[in-house]
């Protein structure tokens, strides 16, 4: 745990129980050492850092009984700000009516396309899936499987293109009164510059309520690129963090927050269609830490 | 310009930024100055070159890899954690494998996920080999045991056995590995068996829990490190290898079937340290 972590570092700490400057500074070295082993981007690390530094002398660690409580509280409390605030409510609009999923390849979209409509069937809804995803291989048949799993409609055309099934799809929906519509679309690497113009062109075609970034929870460093990229081509409104039944702990969503701004919504928690979990900041945050 | 701490910290974190992992980097760090220090070397210009020795030198301190035995059965095993890239370098493998002119069949032992083995089928018609399939939802070790004789009866040179993703944590799911490595030992009896973990080159710290856990299901004998085409850089691949002495043998640059190269540490070391 990160108390033992930082008590293990100051071993030498002054008799007195209080803290001093250098005992802070070896604290916060322990702290930085688990955020990057916990994937978390560098420079996001180095700037966090500095805020517990400043906030952890305000608070007068220095001084205090019980510092190194004290320290990793501060610490608790700005990376649950960070990833969101304790008040943080992941849930839709009610309203939502269309959803676009994107990301790079393997991260999960389809699964959690289907995971999405299941949810969504579950509150009374009648979603609807477009297969857009026409370049893997037997991508349009995995989404059609997993719609006939859970008896929600998907709206499929292999010999289309994406732009054109984001519009017949948004028909198709409005004369079946499909609500929402979700939009699977095919992985793509966020330096690809034609297939991240073709995800603008879906955009403007499918005119989304929710653009969801969907990123694997094992990602390291990079998460940080993928996120900015994603972000900056689409304003997306969300990100939804997949493979959270591992052991990874998941560091790339402080990166992606902080870097974007956005709020993480979800969490994949296996490959069931049913593994689909709203976002809590303070749980992550205790993730994160170890 | 002389080298001094700070320079040494850009690169350790320029190593960082490149997943190699704080631990690793900091004993990397140490060793490249070592090495300056042996050398004579203080200039800035110097590290470099010291530093992409270092590295490289991880990644050539490996077991040999198992060879393609001519005359015999090869049986080639793809693993991973889900979305890794597995069911795409099965398809380029028996692709390479074909153009050298061996007889290839690959094994759909991916029963689970939802198009699985319509994947693999659409793959392995495109390129021309034979494939066999199985139920879904059926045993793997099944739908392999039939693909071993499949592969010994239309005397095939090599078996390409395509498995599930499954998250290394999962116990029941890597016993069910270790069952289909033991189903292939006992049906192919001498073969010569290449196992390989399928790492994602956007993987952090988690992909040494990965190697190591897979490794204890079926014996890892090779790597292969798929989306190199992206921005992310592999530098676990490091922490993995100097751990594991696996070596690593194919790397993933793109979608397509020809999107398969040899791994050369020269050329993967100085994407990191130009
Ligand atoms: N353990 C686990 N596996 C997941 C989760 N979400 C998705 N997967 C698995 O990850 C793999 C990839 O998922 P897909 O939904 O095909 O990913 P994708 O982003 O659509 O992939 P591409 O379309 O090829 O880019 C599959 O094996 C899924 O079963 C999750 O939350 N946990
Ligand atoms: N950019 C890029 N994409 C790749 C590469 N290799 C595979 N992919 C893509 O990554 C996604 C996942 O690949 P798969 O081969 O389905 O992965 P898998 O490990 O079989 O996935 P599961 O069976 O679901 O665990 C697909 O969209 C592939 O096209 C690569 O080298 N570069
Ligand atoms: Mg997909
Ligand atoms: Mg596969």
């Amino acid at each position: 745990k990160m108390q033992d972590r930082i008590l293990g570092a100051l071993k030498n700490m002054a008799k007195s129980g209080r803290l001093s400057e250098a005992d802070v500074e070896k604290g916060l070295r322990e702290i930085r050492l688990a955020l990057l082993e916990a994937d978390v981007n560098l420079s996001v690390t180095k700037k966090f850092i500095s805020r517990v530094q400043q906030k952890a002398v305000g608070q007068d660690v220095l001084g205090q009984l019980n510092p190194i409580d004290t320290l990793v509280m501060v610490v608790y409390e700005e990376l649950t700000e960070l990833l969101g605030g304790k008040e943080y409510d992941p849930k839709f609009d009610p309203g939502v009516k269309r959803i676009m999923m994107v990301g790079l390849q393997g991260s999960g979209k389809t699964t959690t396309s289907g995971k999405l409509a299941n949810r969504f069937k579950s509150e009374g809804k009648k979603p609807l899936l477009i297969a857009a995803d026409l370049s893997r291989p037997a991508a349009v048949d995995q989404l059609q499987v997993l719609g006939k799993q859970i008896h929600v409609d998907v709206f499929a055309d292999p010999k289309s293109n994406p732009v054109d099934l984001a519009k017949n799809g948004l028909k198709q929906g409005d004369k079946d009164s499909n609500n929402p519509v979700i939009i699977d679309t095919a992985g793509r690497l966020a330096i690809d510059e034609e297939l991240m113009d073709e995800l603008v062109k879906v955009k403007e075609a499918f005119k989304p309520d929710e653009i969801l970034l969907v990123v694997d929870a094992l990602t390291g460093q990079d998460a940080v690129e993928t996120a900015q990229r994603f972000d900056e081509k689409l304003n997306i409104t969300g990100i939804v963090l997949t493979k959270m039944d591992g052991d990874a702990r998941g560091g790339a969503a402080m990166s992606m927050r902080a870097v974007t701004g956005k709020p993480i919504r979800l969490t994949g928690t296996g490959e069931k269609l049913d593994a689909l979990e709203y976002f809590f900041p303070d749980r992550m945050a205790s993730r994160i830490l170890g | 310009q002389l080298v001094d701490d700070g320079y040494y910290d850009d690169v350790m974190e320029a190593l960082v930024l490149s997943d190699v992992g704080m631990e690793l980097s900091d004993s990397l760090i140490e060793r490249i100055r070592a090495e300056m220090r042996d050398r004579g070397l203080a200039y800035r210009r110097d590290v470099p070159a010291v530093a992409r020795e270092v590295l490289t030198g991880i990644l050539t301190d490996v077991r040999e890899p198992v060879p393609l035995v001519p005359d015999r059965l090869n049986v080639i095993m793809l693993v991973g954690v889900n979305g890794s890239g597995k069911t795409t370098i099965s398809a380029k493998l028996a692709h390479r494998l074909k153009q050298e002119g061996l007889k290839v069949i690959l094994a759909a032992a991916d029963t689970f996920r939802a198009a699985a083995t319509e994947q693999l089928s659409v793959w392995a018609h495109r390129i021309g080999v034979d494939i066999v399939t199985g139920q879904q939802g059926a045993d793997p070790a099944a739908v392999v045991f039939d693909a071993t004789q499949a592969a010994a009866a239309r005397n095939m040179d090599v078996l390409i056995v395509d498995t599930a993703g499954r998250l290394q944590t999962k116990h029941n799911l890597m016993q069910e590995l270790s069952k289909v490595t033991r189903t292939i030992d006992k049906a192919c009896e001498g073969a010569a068996v290449t196992r390989i973990l399928v790492l994602d080159a956007t993987v952090g710290q988690n992909a040494m829990s990965q190697a190591e856990l897979f490794n204890e299901a079926c014996e890892l004998t090779g790597i292969a490190m798929n989306k190199l085409d992206g921005s992310a850089k592999g530098g676990t691949l490091f922490a993995v290898v100097d751990r594991l002495k696996i070596p690593v043998l194919y790397i993933g640059v793109g979608e397509q079937v020809g999107d398969l190269l040899d791994f050369d540490p020269l050329e993967f070391t100085g994407g990191l340290i130009p």
